[in-house]
Order: structure tokens, then C-alpha cells, then sequence
């Protein structure tokens, strides 16, 4: 199972 | 005062091709270098960032950096209007409400004139990070938007695995799986065609099925792609632009739960 991720961390967005 | 011209309608008209069912609105950040565009979906999975620099254009000048804030959807519509040889002329006042846009034939026996009213458009433009990546494949676009659509056909997900071998594109779904093995090209007449990985570490990431199709609608902007994969980091999907600048796809993996 698998879930999907986001760009947030990378972007450093909260 | 903005006003950037392109020789050849053909490449906007591709470029707009290529994001505009990402993006439905934007801004375009003019400055002295070029014109820029970030745009990410609204569950923040994916990114466009598009740039085209200054030097691209065949007359460019941007006296103060500008928001021009666009509805893609409407831009993509008038650009397809014009003629693939006819050339394109962009521009706007410092203060401006509009976008306009000039196209005018090869034989110039024909001029048109279009506007289109700006818009404020939320969304900042965001540092991106430089990543390291563990894994790079040059392949030709044909190819990929060929898997990515093959595939799709049965899971909602693709694992990309990459080793020095070949990589990897895998997917299962209710109705079965599939896998896709590409080779490292061992000789190759045209540098277009070869299938080129580098390798620091093998890796294996899982990605929506249905962004890769979308990003893959670019390869009228290059015979070749290139992906990017790295751990923690999302995947950058590139189509370079010559002397242009590019188009770059981030999507964010999968994690498994």
C-alpha cells in the first residue's frame, strides 16, 4: 500500500 | 514596458501545449533574463516551471520585473490561432490590465491583434532547492510518453527502478501487471535515439501513473527527455528547450504506508 506524497516538504512549505 | 518576440509561433504554441492542462492559471514573471512560470496542482503533488530566457526571443526587453497573471487556458487558445511560422509579439505596460499579442505573417501581409485581461493570480514564486539526484536517464520523449501511456492502461502507479543495467517501469493493477525494461543504449547512431543512464546509487520510486501521461504530452518540445530521481526528493522530469530555456515537471513519489 502506498500513499501519495506532496511537494511541501521539499518547497519547505507548512 | 514588456514586449518579447518570438520568430516562430510554433514553439509557444508547444510550450502552452505542454502545460496548459497542468496549469489553468499562472503567473508570468518578466524580468531583464526572461520570462518564468511555477505553477503547482492544487494538492500540491506536482510542479511546472517553465523559463524562457531573454536571449531566446529574437527582440526582447523588460524595463521592470512584472506579474503578468494568466488564464493558460485563454492564452493557449488565441497562441493556436496564429500561424506555426508566424511571428509572435508579447507585450504589456508597466501598469497594464492586458497582455497583448501581436502575430504577423511571414510575408507580413497579415497582422493580428489580440488582448487579454490579466488577472491576479495567487501563488508565489517558490526557491527551488537544488537536489541531488541518485539516477539520471536520458531517453528519447517518444518513448516515454509511449510507456507512460502503455502502462496507464493498467495500474494507477509506476515503479521506476533504475540500476546500471536498465531501468525499469512496472505497474500492477486489478486486471494485471506489466513491466517495461529499457536498455542502456550500446551504440548509437543519433545521440536523439540513445537511452543514456547514469547511475551513483539504484533506485526505486513509485509515481501517479496519470501525472507521468501528462508531462509526457511534452515531446514536441525535444527528441529527448530526461528524469531525475533521487531519494527524498521528488522526480524532475526535463525537456530542454535549445537556446530557449526549458519546461521542468517535480512530482512528488509515493510513500509506502
Amino acid at each position: 500500500k502506498t500513499k501519495q506524497g506532496n511537494l511541501n516538504s521539499f518547497f519547505g512549505i507548512k | 514596458m514588456f514586449e518579447a518576440r518570438v520568430a516562430q509561433a510554433e514553439i509557444l504554441k508547444k510550450i502552452l501545449d505542454s502545460v496548459r492542462e497542468l496549469v489553468e492559471q499562472g503567473n508570468l514573471d518578466c524580468s531583464g533574463t526572461g520570462i518564468s512560470l511555477q505553477a503547482m496542482d492544487s494538492s500540491h503533488v506536482s510542479l511546472v516551471a517553465l523559463l524562457l530566457k531573454s536571449e531566446g526571443f529574437e527582440r526582447y526587453r523588460c524595463d521592470r520585473s512584472i506579474n503578468l497573471g494568466i488564464n493558460m487556458q485563454s492564452l493557449g487558445k488565441i497562441v493556436k490561432t496564429a500561424g506555426n511560422h508566424d511571428a509572435i509579439t508579447l507585450s504589456s505596460e508597466d501598469k497594464g490590465d492586458v497582455l497583448g499579442l501581436m502575430f504577423e505573417s511571414t510575408e507580413q501581409d497579415k497582422v493580428s491583434n489580440y488582448e487579454i485581461k490579466l488577472m491576479d493570480v495567487d501563488a508565489e514564486q517558490l526557491a527551488i532547492p537544488v537536489a541531488e539526484y541518485s539516477v539520471c536517464v536520458r531517453m528519447p520523449s517518444a518513448e516515454f510518453a509511449r510507456i507512460t501511456r502503455d502502462l496507464s492502461t493498467i495500474g494507477d502507479s509506476v515503479l521506476i527502478s533504475c540500476t546500471k543495467d536498465g531501468v525499469q517501469f512496472s505497474t500492477t493493477g486489478d486486471t494485471g501487471s506489466g513491466s517495461i525494461v529499457l536498455r542502456q543504449s550500446s551504440s548509437v547512431d543519433d545521440e536523439k535515439k540513445a537511452v543514456v543512464i547514469e547511475v551513483q546509487e539504484p533506485i526505486s520510486l513509485s509515481f501517479a501513473t496519470k501525472f507521468l501521461v501528462q508531462f509526457s504530452k511534452s515531446a514536441a518540445l525535444n527528441e529527448s527527455v530526461t528524469l531525475n530521481l533521487g531519494d527524498g526528493v521528488p522526480l524532475m522530469v526535463e525537456y530542454p528547450m535549445k537556446e530557449m530555456g526549458y519546461v521542468r515537471f517535480y512530482l512528488a513519489p509515493k510513500l509506502s504506508n
